[in-house]
């Protein structure tokens, strides 16, 4: 454990917090992308499969259950609950997610670890997070402007991408048999989709103002 | 492939 994975689950999970408090107080998913919320719901359960089997810390599988747990709540108070459920907009959020999870499924099952199930279904959740935010972005385009706390939770992800880059290149450099492909190119691809989202972020937000983010 | 990959991660 180094500084910035820390640093960066916390960013992750301040994005599940931000995205909850919005959703519960504010009663509305506006400009949340359900298929989103959907997808990382899929990254979670299938990645983290491995709770039955696999242990490396407490902190590890706590943070897991935390994360699949926050998005299963997501996806439920969207999906299900009153009033939340007729805040969400189908005809705005819809990106077609199937072009996402077939390829990433044929990726996962073409290049992964070892071949087995497991790493085939592991190589594909990762495939999956690294995409799993394009409908989000989409639909923050087709608006235009970003609400302040819907900025903010994609800014919470976009740092949670950037500081677990960050961990790799320390991880690099301070440990002897570090290497992980499969997660280093997925997660520069996942990092890279932030930064078009950034630079509007910093030009709304520079100068201690709080404007809401404009997309062109 | 990575065989020494840990899944130490999140």
């Amino acid at each position: 454990m180094n500084i910035f994975r820390f640093l960066g689950d916390m960013s992750h999970i301040l994005s599940f917090v931000i995205l909850l408090l919005k959703i519960t107080q504010g009663k509305s998913a506006a400009g949340i992308s359900l298929r989103t919320q959907e997808l990382y719901m899929i990254v979670f359960c299938s990645r983290y499969l491995d709770l039955f089997w696999n242990f490396s810390s407490l902190y590890n599988s706590f943070l897991k259950v935390v994360f699949i747990a926050c998005s299963s709540a997501i996806v439920y108070i969207i999906r299900f609950k009153s009033p939340q459920k007729d805040t969400w907009n189908p005809e705005l959020d819809n990106f077609p997610i199937q072009y996402l999870i077939g390829p990433c499924a044929v990726a996962g099952l073409l290049i992964n670890q070892d071949w087995t199930p497991f790493e085939m279904i592991w190589a594909f959740s990762i495939y999956l997070e690294a995409v799993a935010i394009l409908p989000q972005l989409f639909l923050l385009q087709k608006q235009g402007e970003v609400e302040n706390l819907t900025s903010h939770y994609v800014a919470a992800l976009g740092a949670y991408r950037g500081l677990y880059l960050m961990n790799w290149v320390y991880r690099y450099f301070t440990e002897d048999d570090y290497l992980q492909r499969i997660v280093w190119f997925a997660g520069t691809v996942q990092t890279g989709l932030y930064i078009d989202f950034f630079y509007h972020y910093y030009q709304s937000k520079r100068g201690g103002l709080s404007r809401p983010v404009k997309l062109p | 492939y990575d065989g020494a990959a840990p899944k130490d991660e999140l």
